[in-house]
């Protein structure tokens, strides 16, 4: 489903070349629960901005439901991020100055949905996430670990194949965070693809292949026999 | 060295109120290290906003190093911050045009410091957190953890009496987040009162005081035999 093969990717600062991704290359099959590890710096996140399809790679290839994405116009690639991928950032990025109902709703505005199906759908994210009683407020008006479920329901609204969660549960007490990662584990068995970027043991064992990052390299990847 | 008594604290989204913090009372002596836990909304961010003078409560005292801060108008709010609070915040709060170092020397500029000082003295706590080779980065530059350790490194650079830290480790590996711990250990054993919110047990386990928040109230304050 998701195949990347011999990734680069070259940040420049100043005169410096940081080489955030040195040639990655990982096959995922559709319907996996894959969780990602490694040291801060070691290239995670960029990992996943380049498979989410938010950015591309200076060399090397990604191919998702076997279509090239490394090749698109921004214009594709925005199409495809839309319609297959659920992305929960690492730190939320969601719209400062809109509710959070609104917020949840954004994926389906791009997709063409209209008014009613998509309040009534916002309303359902949100309310899986524990959070129908903060429809109306803005991100300043809810606590870190609200905010970061905002953008789960976000993720999870358009009914993506797949969902990539940087730290999904970085600012969850450790019941919420059970709580969500039991809820992706339940649209993985329904045949969601999951890929979690993770630091926490407990959040890593609901994957059943851990890849593990350093200095812009997968220096591990191991399938968990246990499950 | 810090009193809270009867503190409420609320906010009024629309018409409706929420009670954010509903009768917080505690004392913490200088020198302590105290972890604070509890459910994703229960109001340790608030907690921590008020005790660490960003902002004032509807009703009820605190006191910091004997002095009445709950009663201070803004600019001397702004003053006691500076001097003896050092502050990680959740969201980092960096500013975004900035390089890192300049985020680090920025209490340094508001309390005064020289130039030469303050330059020499971002960089050493910039090197503290391992971030010696992204003095210049700007915040989109670096990774979550480095963002998370800029904001550790700002927190301490001006020496605080005490040291705030809201989820400090939420965006770092387990290695990484173990140098940040060990580095407030080191702090704290020389005088530095630390209080710590996080959700992970191995954090929470450098403290010597676990207080837990539910529902805008602390619902257990125990003390640590063990160390
Ligand atoms: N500026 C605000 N306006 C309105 N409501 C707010 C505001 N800030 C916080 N709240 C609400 O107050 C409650 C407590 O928020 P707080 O940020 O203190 O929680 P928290 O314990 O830090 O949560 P988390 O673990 O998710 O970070 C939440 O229910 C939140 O929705
Ligand atoms: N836009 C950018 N410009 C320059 N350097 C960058 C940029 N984005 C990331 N980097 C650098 O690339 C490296 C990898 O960053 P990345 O965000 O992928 O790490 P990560 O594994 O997600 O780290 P963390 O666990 O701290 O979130 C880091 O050293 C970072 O400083
Ligand atoms: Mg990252
Ligand atoms: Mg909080």
């Amino acid at each position: 489903f998701l195949r990347c093969h011999d990734v680069h990717k070259d940040y420049l600062v100043g005169t410096e070349t940081v080489r955030a991704l040195d040639g990655v290359s990982v096959a995922i099959d559709r319907g996996e629960f894959v969780s990602v590890m490694g040291p801060s710096g070691s290239g995670k996140s960029t990992f996943m901005n380049l498979v989410g399809c938010l950015d591309r790679p200076n060399s090397g290839s990604i191919e998702l439901d076997g279509e090239r994405v490394s090749d698109l116009t921004s214009d594709s690639l925005a199409s495809v991020r839309n319609q297959k991928i659920g992305f929960v950032f690492q730190q939320f990025n969601l719209l400062g100055r809109t509710s959070a109902l609104d917020n949840v709703a954004l994926p389906l505005l791009y997709a063409g949905v209209d008014r009613g199906e998509r309040t009534t759908r916002a309303d359902e994210a949100l309310a899986r996430v524990g959070l129908a009683d903060r429809a109306q407020h803005v991100p300043a008006q809810l606590s870190g670990g609200q905010q970061q479920r905002v953008a789960i329901a976000r993720a999870l609204v358009n009914s993506p194949d797949m969902l990539l969660a940087d730290e999904p549960t970085g600012a969850l007490d450790t019941a919420t965070g059970q709580e969500i990662m039991r809820l992706f584990q339940a649209l993985n068995e329904a045949g969601l693809t999951v890929i979690v970027v993770t630091h926490e043991a407990e959040v890593a064992d609901y994957a059943r292949r851990i890849l593990r990052f350093r200095d812009g390299l997968i220096t591990s990847d191991t399938l968990d026999e246990v499950r």
